[in-house]
C-alpha cells in the first residue's frame, strides 16, 4: 500500500521549482521514515537533496520501500496546477505516479515513471570551517543587487559579516550582511550567479537558510523546515580563479 | 579569470 497525503502541496511545489531547474530526472525514494531524493545536474555543478519526514504528511502509508523515477519537468507542470489550499495525494498505479489535488474541484494527473539515464552519487560529507544563517529573502535580494553588475559573485565570510562582492565591466557591487554568528575563520569562494538563482527558486520552502563555506569549497545552502520535518539542501561547485 | 569547477573532486 502506497499513499501519501499532504494538506499543503506548496512544500512539494516549492522544492520542485528549484529541483526541476537543476536536474531533468530524479529518483524519489520513499520508505517508512519518509521521502527523500538526491540528484546532481549533468555537468556535476549542483547537487540537490530533499528530505520530507513521515510526520510532515497527514497520511503516510508506505508498506515497503519504493523508488519513483520521474521527469522533473513533467512533474513540475503538474505541481504548478496545485493551489495552496488543495490537499495533495500521491499514489502509484502500474507505471505511473498518480497525483491528485482536491480543493473546490478534484484534479487527477498520471505522471509516467521513467527509466533513469544516469546514477546519482551519494551525498558527499564535507567538513566546513564556517556556517552561518541568513533569511533566504535577504540572500535573494543580495544576489539581485549583485547580478546587475556581473554574472559571478564572491562570497566572503569573516567574524562579523557575510559580504557578497562582484566586479563588473562597468560597475562593481558589494553587499554586507551582519551575520551575528560565532565565526573564527574567514572563508572565501566564487560562484556563478545563474546557479545560485536556481537554488533560490526554493525560497518559500523555509525562511531560514544555512550557508556553509570554506576557501574555494562548494557552497552548501540548507533550507530547514520547523521541527526538522523537512530539509532541502544544495551543494554548488565553486568557480576557481586561475 | 576563473573556471567552473566540478563537484566530482568532493565525492
Amino acid at each position: 500500500m502506497f499513499k501519501l497525503i499532504l494538506s499543503d502541496p506548496s512544500i512539494f511545489k516549492t522544492s520542485f521549482e528549484a529541483i526541476s531547474s537543476i536536474v531533468d530526472e530524479v529518483q524519489i525514494e520513499v520508505d517508512s521514515d519518509g521521502l527523500r531524493l538526491n540528484a546532481i545536474d549533468r555537468s556535476h555543478i549542483t547537487y540537490v537533496h530533499l528530505e520530507l519526514k513521515e510526520r510532515l504528511f497527514d497520511v503516510f502509508q508506505c508498506d515497503e520501500p519504493i523508488k519513483l523515477n520521474v521527469d522533473t519537468e513533467e512533474l513540475m507542470k503538474v505541481l504548478k496546477r496545485s493551489k495552496s489550499d488543495d490537499v495533495m495525494e500521491l499514489t502509484v498505479d502500474g507505471g505511473s505516479l498518480i497525483v491528485t489535488f482536491e480543493g473546490a474541484i478534484k484534479k487527477t494527473f498520471k505522471v509516467k515513471l521513467i527509466d533513469l539515464e544516469y546514477e546519482t552519487p551519494e551525498s558527499p560529507s564535507i567538513e566546513y570551517p564556517v556556517k552561518i544563517t541568513i533569511p533566504i529573502k535577504t540572500l535573494k535580494e543580495s544576489i539581485q543587487d549583485i547580478e546587475i553588475v556581473a554574472d559571478r559573485v564572491e562570497f566572503n565570510i569573516d567574524q562579523d559579516f557575510l559580504k557578497l562582492k562582484a566586479v563588473g565591466e562597468f560597475s562593481d557591487a558589494e553587499v554586507e550582511y551582519l551575520h551575528g554568528e560565532k565565526v573564527t575563520e574567514d572563508a572565501r569562494a566564487i560562484f556563478a550567479i545563474e546557479n545560485i538563482k536556481e537554488m533560490l527558486k526554493a525560497e518559500k520552502f523555509a525562511d531560514t537558510t544555512y550557508i556553509s563555506l570554506g576557501d574555494d569549497m562548494p557552497l552548501t545552502l540548507t533550507l530547514e523546515l520547523l521541527n526538522e520535518e523537512g530539509e532541502l539542501s544544495f551543494l554548488l561547485a565553486p568557480r576557481i580563479e586561475e | 579569470k576563473s573556471r567552473q569547477s566540478s563537484l566530482d573532486v568532493f565525492f
